[in-house]
């Protein structure tokens, strides 16, 4: 019991289990032995997790329940199958409806911030190119980008952030500093840019997402001379791949 | 860590209601 209690308390195992609603029950009560029989858990079957879709089909299970290195990418794992199958039979068809409202359209991109649809990314940087786009859904559009992360995601992100207009570009900039860790992976070479602009804008991201202390202002990099400014972006950046290494060890292999 | 309600029905509830797959621990 003790070893299940610490593979719960994993930050893996948290992490990875953070989409599921979890519940308890015993394998001896006879209000579920209809459930039990349908997920195939035998009469004899010790502690295990079952994962189920909200329908009831069964998705896998596990019963390493005392090894959070081993439970926690098998919950990872029957997430990545419910998401990959939420994605092409719920939301898919969402994206591409030309009569959804604007509340059916944010709540299809709140759904893939929140359960991370990396396949979605295409769909997402489709909404931002409509013309006449509400504020509502650059907003949430915005935010599902940030939250996703993945290489399209940040692009967008970072070229809207250091974009003319000064709106779009704030918006843009506070999502893209709401971003996870692996974000950065993709921001660190726009510190080099050739635009100024993507310059700052990489900059302010990589030192909100990895919590870089005391960062320069923007006065700084219009002011500073050559050799600061290199030694600067050099502490931004070895502290932005430390704090990457914790992110691809701990957390990434569970999103 | 992770807080595990007994009560079934109500976690099927909760996942239809927010679209979310269910982890079960079953106690042996």
């Amino acid at each position: 019991v003790q070893g299940r209690q610490l593979a719960f308390s994993d930050r893996r195992v948290i992490y990875a289990a953070r989409n599921f609603v979890p519940v308890a029950a015993q394998r001896g009560d006879s209000r579920y032995s209809g459930l039990f029989q349908q997920l195939g858990i035998g009469p004899h079957a010790g502690y295990r997790g079952v994962f189920i879709t909200p329908d009831g089909a069964k998705l896998g299970e596990s019963a390493a329940l005392e090894d959070p290195a081993r439970l926690a990418p098998e919950i990872a794992m029957a997430f990545r199958s419910y998401r990959a199958q939420f994605y092409k039979d719920e939301l898919k068809a969402k994206f591409g409806d030309p009569n959804a409202t604007v509340q059916e359209t944010r709540d299809v991109l709140r759904k893939v911030a929140q359960m991370v649809v990396e396949q979605a990314d295409g769909d997402v940087l489709a909404i931002l190119d409509r013309p006449g786009l509400p504020t509502e859904l650059r907003v949430a559009a915005y935010q599902a980008l940030a939250d996703l992360g993945t290489s399209a995601a940040v692009e967008r992100l970072v070229e809207d952030a250091a974009g003319p207009d000064a709106a779009t570009a704030r918006l843009a900039g506070q999502a893209l500093a709401s971003a996870p860790v692996g974000a950065a992976e993709f921001l660190l070479d726009r510190l080099d840019d050739d635009n100024a602009a993507i310059r700052l804008a990489a900059y302010r991201a990589i030192t909100r997402i990895c919590e870089v202390p005391q960062p320069k202002s923007d006065n700084f990099w219009t002011n500073a001379k050559e050799k600061r400014a290199a030694e600067e972006l050099r502490r931004v950046r070895g502290l932005a791949e430390q704090c990457m290494t914790v992110w691809k060890r701990d957390y990434a292999p569970y999103r | 860590g992770i807080a595990w309600p007994r009560n079934v029905e109500q976690a099927i509830a909760e996942a239809k209601k927010t679209q979310r797959p269910i982890l079960l621990l079953v106690e042996g």
